[in-house]
């Protein structure tokens, strides 16, 4: 498997903060949280009405879930498998005709 | 060889080098290869330079792909411009006038440390591969490292963070490299171009200011054009202006670093999508997306030859 099958059951997160208190809100959930920033680049960079796509590790998915769900915060799975998704990109070439 | 390179999947680093060689020896006439230095991990920093051969002082345009290592649309779009450059040169007249007329500085892999390891190890690298004794966390973000008004808002100072701006300006092997070397042919360049993903934006300067820039209506203009050519091939619409305001403020960018340096037109692209694949676009879409940025980039570098 690709990468050691190391994204299997990752997920991408798009999450929309709606007002200066959901960013403040999503800023304090996302220091709690080792997630990757696809977009924009740093939680620094979050501001209202502009999405935050991150890379949630599998393990952590669940938890931040719960969290956005209860502070209300907009959100939703735009990959709900990453591994899938990283070999669906190069087909089915394999690893080693890859690399 | 050449005819069985193929352009509409990703391609490892040692590919599009061994891509490099073969196109060099076989399109002598149109093709120069060389390299600007070396990276972090001591691998060569290749450009080809695609062009007509004629004045050495020909005006030049800068198009640089891959700085940071899990775009790798970009890498897949400097293929594509300069296979098209090539290909379209007998037959397209206006491909032909540009070659004829600029020199294109192409740099499939600026990041060459960067994505061989996306390819290996972390398909989500984004940073160098530079090491740091004091720290545990490698890599420095080369869009952060640039000699101006380095590491200030949008860039951080923390070695673990993907925006790490680095120990000092142009720490970076990479980016001193090709710093250097448009320093030394500044007067040539007419354009710096600097391919990214994803968000379908194309911003100018400035990005580490809310202000604007002195020859605002040429570069608003070029955007326009640009990005109109674009939506014309598969009615992509994309977002442009200055990368403050239209993405966020960031330090010590390549766009902002070539604009300070006196060239006119410094651009960075954000490919495709807005946010469906992201990092893992499908090669399916390497196509329609490297077709369109290929009418912006060539709207670009027309308006070039023009007076604005």
């Amino acid at each position: 498997r690709l990468y050691n099958n190391r994204y299997a059951g990752d997920q991408v997160f798009r999450i929309t903060p709606g007002s200066d208190e959901d960013v403040r809100v999503l800023k304090d959930v996302l220091e709690h949280v080792k997630v990757d920033f696809w977009q924009p680049n740093s939680a620094s960079l979050i501001g209202p009405n502009a999405t935050v796509d991150v890379h949630v590790k599998r393990g952590d998915t669940r938890g931040l879930r719960a969290r956005l769900k209860q502070e209300h915060i907009d959100h939703q799975v735009f990959i709900s498998d990453l591994q899938r998704e990283i070999e669906k990109q190069t087909g089915n070439r394999s690893s080693r005709q890859r690399r | 060889s050449e005819s069985q390179h193929d352009y509409n999947v990703y391609h490892s680093l040692e590919e599009i080098q061994s891509w490099m060689f073969e196109m060099n020896r076989t399109h002598p006439d149109l093709l120069d290869m060389f390299s600007v230095g070396k990276s972090y991990e001591g691998r060569p920093l290749y450009v080809l330079q695609l062009g007509k051969r004629g004045h050495p002082h020909k005006k030049a345009v800068w198009i640089d792909c891959g700085v940071h290592a899990r775009e790798w649309i970009g890498p897949a779009f400097c293929q594509w411009f300069v296979k098209e450059g090539i290909a379209s040169y007998q037959d397209d007249s206006v491909m032909r006038r540009l070659l004829d007329q600029l020199s294109f500085y192409i740099m499939p892999v600026f990041n060459v440390d960067g994505y061989h390891f996306s390819w290996t190890t972390d398909r989500f690298w984004r940073k160098t591969r530079s090491k740091n004794p004091k720290f545990h966390c490698r890599g420095v973000d080369a869009n952060r490292n640039w000699k101006v008004k380095w590491c200030d808002e949008g860039a951080s100072s923390h070695p673990c963070d993907d925006t790490y701006c680095g120990p000092f300006p142009e720490s970076e092997p990479e980016v001193r490299a090709v710093a250097k070397f448009l320093r030394k042919h500044k007067k040539r360049f007419r354009a710096y171009i600097s391919i990214h993903a994803y968000a379908q934006m194309l911003l100018y300067p400035y990005s580490y200011k809310y202000a604007t820039i002195p020859n605002f209506s040429c570069v608003e203009l070029a955007a326009h054009n640009a990005v109109t050519a674009l939506y014309s091939a598969y009615g992509v619409k994309y977002r442009y202006g200055p990368a403050s305001t239209t993405l966020y403020v960031s330090s010590g960018s390549s766009i902002d670093w070539a604009y300070r340096s006196g060239i006119p037109y410094a651009f960075a692209f954000e490919l495709r999508d807005t946010g469906y694949f992201g990092f893992l676009l499908p090669e399916s879409l390497i196509s329609p997306t490297c077709t369109e940025t290929m009418r912006a980039v060539t709207a670009i570098a027309s308006g070039l030859l023009k007076k604005c």
